[in-house]
């Protein structure tokens, strides 16, 4: 299957947002 | 125990696998047998999706700040970090040591990779722990298959790579059979 790939900004991104956009 | 599974919640990104959290602390003076060691790891959390990732890692003290001897794991939610674990059996990890200011940045690199999948060795990770201790701060990858050559090449180059590291850092492969026999 596929593979759910992140790279560090994407996740540091996330870092203070709770709720996806 | 039993324990609710971690799902991600609405809107959130799930990740690829999921992970705990786990401290761990030597108490001074005593052994580090099997059964004090599972004694003294406390597991804080799993999550599932990036966002439940950042809740717990937001609250959690950084590596650099922690005093005594002192380690946090993270694995994926299922394997115990020890080395008695099926998954890790047959494994090995390797070990970065690092001077002492470098060790929340670097754990932080190192966990952001592992939850992003940059490793890109199929099922291979196990999981990482970040080592306080007095004089220098150890980090440490673990994979399932200690033999299989082209996977810890590949895990070593990534870490080179995501942990941008001086050029002088040396990095060793350990396999946990050798572990247990020198511990």
């Amino acid at each position: 299957g596929t593979r759910i790939i992140y790279d560090r900004k994407f996740l540091l991104e996330r870092r203070s947002s709770p709720v996806a956009k | 125990a039993r324990r609710k599974m971690a799902v991600p919640g609405a809107g959130e990104h799930p990740l690829q696998f999921n992970y705990s959290l786990w401290y761990s602390r030597r108490t001074p003076g005593r052994p580090a047998s099997t059964q004090s060691y599972e004694q003294n790891i406390r597991q804080i959390g799993t999550f599932a999706s990036v966002e439940q990732f950042w809740r717990f890692y937001s609250h959690m003290i950084r590596p650099g700040d922690l005093t005594g001897h002192s380690d946090f794991h993270l694995f994926k939610d299922g394997i115990k970090p020890m080395w008695e674990d099926d998954a890790n059996k047959m494994g090995g990890k390797w070990i970065i040591r690092l001077r002492k200011g470098l060790a929340s940045r670097c754990w932080e690199n190192l966990i952001l990779a592992i939850l992003g999948e940059q490793f890109m060795v199929g099922e291979e990770i196990c999981g990482a722990v970040v080592s306080v201790r007095f004089q220098e701060d150890i980090l440490s990858i673990w994979n399932k298959t200690a033999s299989d050559q082209a996977t810890t090449a590949r895990i070593r180059d990534t870490l080179r790579r995501v942990l941008n590291l001086p050029p002088n850092t040396i990095m060793e492969y350990k396999t946990h059979t050798d572990s247990i026999k020198y511990s």
